[in-house]
């Protein structure tokens, strides 16, 4: 889930735009 | 007056403003019965990252953010994102959310471990910038500016990053001297906001850790 992800992760996730992956 | 380039860059960053919305089904968890501090703190993270996932977006749409190294793009967000979401909240508890939502959520902020050395200046700071009496204009420029602070740890290419801002702190200014025609000093004031996310930036880091030891 979304919430284990550090701040980091879920920026690069976001700006790559997968991040329903 | 603005000039029709800024008119339009305006425009822009308003439009891409108005599309952030947390999903309905993070919101909703909110309005939920459970009052536990383990839910409130599982609620407001959820919360959180979501934040998180509609800034990048946000930014991803700002006016050559694309154009920077990639590295740059995420040096910016990860140290703009705690900035950007206390404006945010700023915004949401003074003007956004439906009657009686604003206190559920304080609540929930209240009883989730956060210590209240960090709560006081928190809702300190929500309450100082209602009294600015904001516009919407006003809370998407002042966000943009912050994603795009040069400033920030590990940018490479600081001078690019400088001239993205640049034009938005001309039209901030221009709108404040439009708008605010009561207070010469407004602009002024909102920059001065600036200097106050910083040091919460800053106290960040320890408030989350309290938050997890306790």
């Amino acid at each position: 889930p979304a919430s284990n992800l550090g701040l980091e992760d879920i920026i690069r996730k976001a700006l790559m735009g997968n991040f329903d992956d | 007056e603005l000039t029709p380039e800024q008119q339009n860059l305006l425009h822009y960053i308003m439009d891409s403003y108005n599309k952030q919305r947390i999903p309905p089904e993070v919101s909703k968890k909110l309005l939920q019965e459970e009052f536990s501090a383990e839910e409130n703190f599982l609620i407001l993270t959820e919360m959180a990252t979501s934040h998180v996932q509609v800034l990048v977006e946000f930014t991803k749409r700002l006016p050559g953010f694309q154009t920077l190294d990639h590295e740059d793009q995420i040096a910016l967000l990860k140290g703009s994102a705690v900035e950007a979401m206390f404006l945010r909240s700023a915004e949401i508890f003074n003007r956004k959310l439906p009657i009686g939502h604003a206190d559920l959520l304080e609540e929930r902020i209240r009883n989730s471990g956060i210590s209240d050395e960090y709560i006081t200046p928190m809702f300190h700071f929500y309450k100082s910038m209602g009294e600015l009496k904001m516009t919407q204009e006003e809370y998407a420029l002042l966000t943009a500016i912050v994603i795009l602070s040069p400033d920030r740890q590990y940018i490479q290419d600081r001078e690019s990053v400088e001239k993205l801002q640049e034009p938005l702190l001309e039209v901030l200014e221009k709108y404040c001297k439009l708008y605010h025609t009561d207070n010469p000093q407004h602009f002024a004031c909102l920059l001065g906001r600036l200097t106050e996310l910083r040091t919460f930036n800053h106290h960040h880091a320890d408030m989350l850790m309290s938050w997890r030891v306790n």
